[in-house]
């Protein structure tokens, strides 16, 4: 496959880390 | 009509989707009352139906399961919401697209270590400040000749785009940030302003002020 | 029927979705020609159709303009694979997201370092195996009993989940890294090697050894 314009691809790379960070976050919302 | 129970925490962006539409449609979604988030979504009994454990999840009146926060939205719409002609149906889909990967990257980038959630890198702040204005810049353009981002009324595109702007219009985007996209604030209060969307989200406030980071 | 000139560069993967659907469709898709990635999609013609400049895009026969891979495939399918039934659609919905949001991250994390594509970190690499591990496991826990995602045929919902998940059979996944996924390599063969994908793709060969990272 074609691999010089993947490099210039945007990919949400970070989007496991965000959702994690989102998901602690309302957790320790709902702990109260 | 779509009837069903929806899983979610409070606030959920991503449930607002559904909840509005479904204010549109007469849809009956319930929302799960004894959900406490974190644990039930993580119980066997919720990962069963759902295992991927994410919310917002909606199970329809007939036992069916959904997730994915724009599908769960698609099934509780009606027609006008989800698109009238082929044309208008694929460019919703293009707008669900829109929103995930040119907005919501760029805003959880801006705003969440802001809000304390991730640490706060400056040069990470300064890319999504630039992703920001390059999707509200399109946008802007695409809304100078339109009320609506899909035909001649308000569709899922719009209530998909304005809810995934949630974040930014409270936390970010005080008067002088949001001066230059004009067209997408009279459309982002459009569509947040209407009774369907109070009933959902409450009487929104736009930002006085960028939210500043608190080490 | 619909028909219009797609913009990419060879070899796309989020091109392949709309080839792929046209094949079914019998949609009339013109690949242009005269397109170079990097410069075509930076210029002013371009960027006034699609200020975004990203591939694919595609250009109606009657001058609309579309967007995202997902947009693009739905436009120029056909009923069978939009779905038939609202439940059906709104599934497609949710595997479009499924695949956007569960898969590519991940498969990206894990395949670009080895490609050379971005700088390798082992941290980041075992995030990825761990995330590609939970999506394959759900998808395949999904496909026990079903051939097919949504339905009892192939719709939008598997061309975009199986082309998401290319890079992964070809790069990452030999024999004993895809053991586990018996339901999932199943019908992830059963999309690949119908002639409608092989007109698109080729000859798809499935990984013999996980790529090595080479410094």
């Amino acid at each position: 496959m074609a691999t010089t314009p993947l490099a210039q691809e945007k990919v949400w790379f970070e989007k496991p880390m965000y959702d994690k960070a989102e998901c602690l976050h309302f957790e320790r919302l709902a702990k109260g | 009509m779509a009837s069903g129970t929806l899983y979610t925490y409070p606030e959920n962006f991503r449930a607002y989707k559904a909840l509005i539409a479904a204010q549109y449609s007469g849809a009956k979604v319930k929302i799960a009352e004894d959900f406490i988030f974190g644990e039930t979504n993580k119980s066997d009994a919720f990962l069963k139906k759902f295992p991927l454990g994410k919310v917002p999840a909606f199970e329809t009146a007939d036992g069916k399961y959904i997730t994915e926060s724009n599908a769960i939205a698609y099934y509780v719409a009606n027609e006008q919401l989800r698109g009238k002609t082929d044309i208008e149906r694929a460019e919703i889909v293009q707008w669900f697209g829109f929103a995930d990967s040119e907005i919501l990257p760029a805003s959880c980038a801006w705003v969440f270590p802001l809000l304390g959630l991730m640490q706060y890198n400056k040069q990470t702040i300064e890319h999504a400040k630039d992703d920001v204005k390059k999707a509200l810049t399109a946008l802007n353009s695409h809304l100078l000749t339109r009320t609506y981002l899909v035909g001649e009324r308000l569709t899922l595109a719009d209530i998909s785009v304005a809810t995934t702007l949630l974040h930014l219009y409270q936390y970010i985007l005080e008067p002088s940030l949001r001066k230059p996209y004009q067209n997408v604030n009279r459309w982002f209060q459009t569509v947040i302003y209407q009774p369907e969307s109070i009933n959902v989200i409450g009487a929104f406030k736009l930002a006085d002020k960028t939210l500043e980071y608190d080490p």
